[in-house]
Formats: C-alpha cells, sequence, structure tokens
C-alpha cells in the first residue's frame, strides 16, 4: 500500500506547489514509482503547474471529500503528462469544501477514507497542503504517514513551522497515531545573498535542530519557469540546479521513509 | 473618516505583509497620517514583522469580530513603535474566528461593524488579508474602499489574481457598492533576471492591462531583512532599494486614493 506524505507549511509561497510537484515527478520518473498527487488547495496550482501535459476528464475531488459516497481519489485523478504520476484535477467546488467540512462530524477524516481502496493503486500518495491550517490541511494530516514542512530562510517562514509542527503533534494524538515529521526543507534559499539568509537559516536550526533535512533547495529560476511552462522542471530544465537539487533531495527522501 | 485599504491576494508569499506593513509604515512616517493597520491573518506576521517596537497591551481581535458587542478594532490595538501607525496584536484565538463565522448570518460584515467608530480615529486603515478567499478576507473586502492585489511575476500568482478580482465583483454587488480595485502592485520582482521574469510580467500586463500600477516593487534583501530584526523597512535600511520603492508606491496610492 502507498505510503502518504503531506506536504504542509503554515507560511505561504514557501514552496508547497514546488516541492509536491517535483518531489511526485521525481518519484515517478526516476525511481519507476506509481505516484499520485493530491492537490487539497482549491486554487489547484498542481494542475496548472504540469498544465501542458495533462490528460483528459478527471473527476470533482469536492465531490469525493464531501458525499461520503465511498468514491475514491483514484477514480477521479488525471494524467498528469509525467509518466507513472497521475494528479487531481483543478476543481473550484474545493472553495466550498473547506466551508461545508467544518461543520461536519467526522470532517477531518473525509480523505483519508477517500484514499482507501487509492493506496492499493499506487506507492506513494503526495498531498499538496493549502497555506492554513484549515479543514483542507487537517484532512490531509489526518490521511498522512509522513509530513514534509518546506521553509524559506525568513522570519516569518520560521514562525510559521511551529504551528504546522503543533498540528501535527494534535492530529497524531487524536487521530493518526502514525503521523511522523518527516522533516523541514529549506527551500528558496538564496545563495546570493548568505547574509540575511543565513542570519534566519541559523536561527531555523537553532529551532529545529535535526528536523531540518541537509538536502536544501535553492532559488532557481528554472523552477518558475517551468511552471509557466507547465512543465515538471525534469522535462523543462533536466540540467539545471532545481532539478538536480529536487531530485537529490526525492531520493534522499525515499531512503529515509523506507528507513522510517 | 479613514480610508480603508485592504491588501489581499488569494496567492501565499506574494508580499501582502511586507505591502501591508511597508504601506502603513510609510503612511505614518513621509505623510504625518495616523493609520491603522489591522492584521486579519491568524499567523499574526504583521505584530511579528514590527516586534522590536510593539507597544505593550492591547485586546483580542477574534473577540471583537466574533462577538458582536460593538466593540471597536481600535480599543484593541496597540502602538507600533512607528510614530502614527497603530496595529492589531497577535491574537491565536483568530484561528478559530474562520470556522466560527463560517455559519454565521451577516458573518462578511462583523469587521465593517467594528471599525465604525475607528474610523474617526484614523486617517487610514489599512488590511492584511490572510492567503485564501474565507471568510477574514470577504469580511476585509467588505469593509474596505479600495483593495491592493500584490502580485509575483509568477504562473501561479498570476492564476491567483483572478480569484480575488472575482470575489471583489461579488463583494461590490451583494454587500459593498463602494468597493474599488485600486491596482494590481507587481511585487518580488527579480531585476537580475528578465528572461523568466519578463515572460510572467508580461501576462500580468496583458490580462490586466492599466489595472497593474507602474510603481513596482523589487527584490531587494532589506525588505526581508527588516522583517527578521522586527522593525519597519524605513526604521532599518531608509536608503535600501526597498526603501525607496516602497515610499514611491506610498505616495502614489494617496495620490490615487485622493482622486478616486
Ligand atoms: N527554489 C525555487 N527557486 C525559484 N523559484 C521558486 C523556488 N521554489 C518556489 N519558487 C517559486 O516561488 C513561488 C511560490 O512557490 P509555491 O507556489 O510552490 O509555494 P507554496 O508554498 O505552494 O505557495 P501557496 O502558499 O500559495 O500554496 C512560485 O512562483 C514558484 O515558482
Ligand atoms: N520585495 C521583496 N524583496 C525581498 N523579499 C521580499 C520582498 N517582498 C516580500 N519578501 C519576503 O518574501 C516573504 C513573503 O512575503 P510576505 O510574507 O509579505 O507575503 P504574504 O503574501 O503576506 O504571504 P502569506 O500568503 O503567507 O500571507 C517574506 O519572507 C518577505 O520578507
Ligand atoms: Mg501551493
Ligand atoms: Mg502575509
Amino acid at each position: 500500500a502507498a505510503t502518504v506524505v503531506a506536504i504542509a507549511a503554515q507560511k505561504g509561497g514557501v514552496g508547497k506547489t514546488t516541492t509536491a510537484v517535483s518531489l511526485a515527478s521525481a518519484w515517478a520518473r526516476f525511481h519507476g514509482l506509481k505516484v499520485l498527487l493530491i492537490d487539497l488547495d482549491p486554487q489547484a496550482n498542481c494542475a496548472l503547474a504540469l498544465r501542458a501535459g495533462l490528460g483528459e476528464g478527471g473527476g470533482s475531488l469536492a465531490e469525493v471529500l464531501s458525499e461520503g459516497k465511498g468514491k475514491e481519489v483514484a477514480e477521479i485523478a488525471i494524467a498528469s503528462g509525467v509518466p507513472g504520476l497521475d494528479v487531481t484535477p483543478d476543481d473550484p467546488e474545493l472553495q466550498q469544501v473547506e466551508a461545508r467540512l467544518a461543520g461536519k462530524i467526522g470532517k477531518e477524516l473525509a480523505l483519508r477514507k477517500a484514499i482507501e481502496r487509492s493506496r492499493t493503486h499506487y506507492d506513494l500518495i503526495v498531498l499538496d497542503c493549502p497555506p492554513h491550517l484549515g479543514p483542507l490541511s487537517v484532512n490531509g494530516l489526518a490521511a498522512a504517514d509522513q509530513v514534509i514542512v518546506p521553509c524559506t530562510p525568513s522570519a516569518l517562514a520560521l514562525a510559521g513551522v511551529s504551528g504546522v509542527v503543533q498540528a501535527i503533534h494534535e492530529v497524531r494524538g487524536q487521530l493518526n497515531p502514525n503521523l511522523a515529521l518527516l522533516g523541514v526543507v529549506l527551500t528558496r534559499v538564496d545563495a546570493r545573498n548568505k547574509a540575511t539568509n543565513g542570519a534566519a537559516m541559523s536561527l531555523i536550526e537553532e529551532a529545529f535542530g535535526e528536523l531540518v533535512l541537509p538536502e536544501k533547495v535553492e532559488v532557481n529560476n528554472a523552477l518558475a519557469g517551468a511552471q509557466l511552462a507547465g512543465q515538471d522542471i525534469f522535462a523543462h530544465a533536466p540540467a539545471s540546479r532545481g532539478a538536480r537539487q529536487y531530485m537529490d533531495l526525492a531520493e534522499a527522501l525515499l531512503t529515509r521513509i523506507d528507513q522510517g
């Protein structure tokens, strides 16, 4: 059955989507794994980032989550254009799901139920979470086995990490005893600006110690360019530093997941 | 009575907070205006960004918004350390307010009611919105006179702008006929990477034409450094390009607000 990996961070713009799409693509492309990428953010940035190769059809993630009729996410996902990688399509109804789930009993387990059978079809399920700890992110944490927390070298992003760590703690205690924090990944690290960067990075390492993974992702325009082109980084710019660093991160994480 | 300016964008990390704090500070410091900065994001990044000079005391924004007891935001705000600028303090309870407001009738007008008398104490009220169009952002739009939409030169940020424009349209039609879109501000523009930047910026200008304000804000490390130091950019690095560009933007916006 698939390992479920949530990419979660309270802060906006720290590279959750870039990390989710790049890791999912690397695992599919370079490790021959069958991967499902579930976009829990109503803004549907995963589908946008992969739009050049997106398949046809698919169904409504909102319907799967809110109707509890035993429908599976696997049934509504579409081909991403990356061999071995499926992704959930854009669904404008997902915006309403947060409000609807807010009032329901057992609301936090909607996603977990909706991937029960999907897990048999994939080796990995990657969850891209929205930038706030609402019902959709909590569903992600309740359905996950592992959590990766992207964090940029900045005061505001650092402050957001404790919120997610706290949420993981609560979800583990109340809903999902297996939930593990795989680590904090430093993203958008500006190699050129060691001064400000360095100060923030030291604070993050002081605060989170060995939770901070050694593999970092530096600022590399190819990563933004790939999304503009609607392709994963490995199709768009395979020799770029962004591609190499996400490839290295993907490999290191697989090792940790298998050992964990 | 104060003009209420909302800084709103669906996308995370496009500089809503940096823009809200910098504009509020510039208006207070350089135009002798009395400004109130209301942080509608439970992550309380405004207070964090100004923490070195933050005053004591203050009250709960969550309580003001959810209890409807006629309490005003002005009553719970504190000194920011920037002369003439007050800010709402961190309030962990704000996280619950989104869920609580989700079910209530008239929930979208909680903030508007809570600043009715506050408006007489200030020249400008600036609203920093969270990165999703939930009850708190909608409250911001329903209470505002003008909206500024920060946008970075990227495919994902561009896609988010239409969501906010649509929300402004709906709020204007149903709740707040005076609401005006002041403009889209290009932020975190990387002067060094004209290629990828340029492509995204052309798309944004094509999509939004004269809505895109001529005053841009380029990537400047001093802006992130100021937040790490807990000071506004004008105290932290008054000669920096980030300070100059936010000063210019603040001046240009005042002219547009007065004419509009
Ligand atoms: N290492 C990097 N180098 C250059 N650009 C990057 C890098 N990582 C992310 N970006 C760009 O930064 C922006 C924000 O990244 P992304 O959308 O992945 O963050 P996010 O955390 O998912 O944001 P949100 O909170 O809105 O969901 C995007 O335009 C993306 O292309
Ligand atoms: N022009 C700039 N130059 C350099 N860094 C910047 C600039 N604008 C913003 N930043 C940095 O980028 C990060 C994101 O900015 P900010 O927090 O203001 O965005 P936001 O839209 O409020 O994010 P969120 O969606 O999480 O509320 C911060 O660390 C900030 O310091
Ligand atoms: Mg995202
Ligand atoms: Mg913010």
